[in-house]
């Protein structure tokens, strides 16, 4: 029986299939402004697909979106496939949005690590990494996280396969990784680049591997404020921000710093919240409203990049 | 499949930089199999780390022994797990 992503039930984790069927009924349920691509595969040979909202257009001013990068963090993904939905759906009822899309093209990976997702329902739920074997080691997987060309194997990274920040054997070795690389590199007009995990509430900028500000960090900063101001007015979830290595830790190979690097300014990573202090274990009833707080923040970030092109 | 059959998720607060450095030392101990959620980085920041259920004893010994507080975050992490699939199987139901 067709199942159409108005009673697809977004208050519960689904499995990898269950998200790329339902990929599948947004975009035909939304012919005219999402389509699929397909730029890689996993590991273990699983496509690594990206819905794509545009609205026309020849190589458009871009926004890169991914959720999932590690792979227990099911409320990312959950997120992601929330707030798809949501620019689905509020393209020409939300004028803002509206003017996003018809300046720019949105480039949505919603499951980043689809072998460690499925390794999470099958067999481990507690798998972070990619399912990569290492050569001289018994251990399995990569930290898709600090496998980027950015200080590649600097501080906070292992070279210990076994542990859960294995940097890998080289940068941009996971295929989940360099699908990314070359898509952006190829596609060479990518504006803004959001990469989401949880769960520490948190909205960083470059870079994590270096305390030397971002030539950009005042703007960085002033838009990270007022992504998270947005996002604590609806149900008053408190996040920090600033750039990673003060916010966090010292942490180098990572998306938002190779992003930056790459010449994408409007670079940001999210943590989302930890409510009910549960971890990346968040119970399924907090996945709306995590998903609808994050998504004022993200139309905060968005606005900006719309409003300064460069 | 895996289980986490009695594992714990203890929520750590460390009160100054010895007590982090501590838990960076705990973190060293891989016989432990401690799996570190939150890593310690600094007082400001909690650290939350997955306790296996035979590491639980000396991981309390350790953290009591040199006064660093801590609560239980997750008591038993297959419960939650369990009740997390189950929640899974109902919605797909």
């Amino acid at each position: 029986r067709q199942r159409n992503t108005d009673s697809f039930d977004y208050s519960s984790y689904h499995t990898l299939e269950e998200i790329y069927s339902w990929m599948d009924s947004l975009i035909a349920e939304f012919p005219d402004l999402v389509s699929k691509l397909t730029i890689g595969s996993s590991y273990e040979k699983r496509p690594i697909h990206v819905l794509k909202f545009s609205t026309g257009g020849t190589n458009r001013p871009a926004i890169w979106l991914d959720t999932g990068i590690h792979a227990r963090e099911w409320i990312t993904p959950a997120t992601g496939m929330w707030t798809a939905k949501k620019i689905a759906q509020e393209y020409g009822q939300d004028p803002s949005l509206t003017a996003i899309l018809n300046k720019m093209d949105i480039f949505f990976e919603i499951v980043t690590n689809p072998d460690g997702y499925t390794f999470t329902h099958t067999t481990n739920r507690m798998w972070r990494k990619t399912r990569s074997i290492s050569s001289g080691s018994s251990c399995i997987g990569v930290d898709p996280n600090r496998n980027w060309d950015a200080n590649f194997g600097g501080p906070g990274t292992s070279s210990n396969p076994c542990d859960d920040t294995y940097k890998g054997p080289f940068a941009h070795s996971e295929s989940e990784v360099k699908s990314i690389v070359d898509f952006i590199l190829r596609h060479k007009n990518v504006k803004a680049m959001v990469t989401i995990h949880s769960y520490s509430q948190m909205l960083m900028y470059p870079y994590g591997y270096t305390s030397t500000p971002t030539p950009d960090a005042d703007e960085l900063y002033a838009v990270a404020k007022s992504a998270v101001d947005a996002l604590g007015s609806l149900h008053g979830t408190k996040y920090t921000f600033g750039s990673m290595i003060s916010t966090i830790y010292p942490a180098s190979g990572t998306t938002a710093d190779w992003g930056y690097s790459n010449g994408i300014k409007y670079s940001f990573t999210f943590e989302l919240r930890d409510t009910g202090r549960y971890g990346f274990l968040l119970p399924a009833d907090q996945i709306i409203p995590t998903a609808e707080e994050t998504w004022l923040a993200l139309m905060k970030i968005m606005e900006h990049v719309r409003d300064h092109p460069y | 499949q895996k289980l986490f059959i009695g594992d714990q998720v203890l929520r750590i607060t460390a009160e100054s930089h010895e007590q982090i450095a501590l838990l960076q030392e705990l973190q060293g101990l891989e016989h432990l199999e401690l799996d570190f959620w939150r890593e310690p980085v600094r007082p400001s920041l909690s650290v939350d780390v997955r306790v296996p259920f035979a590491s639980l004893q000396p991981v309390r010994v350790f953290l009591q022994s040199h006064g660093i507080q801590y609560d239980v975050m997750i008591d038993n992490l297959q419960v939650l797990l369990d009740s997390e699939m189950e929640e899974m199987n109902h919605s797909r139901q």
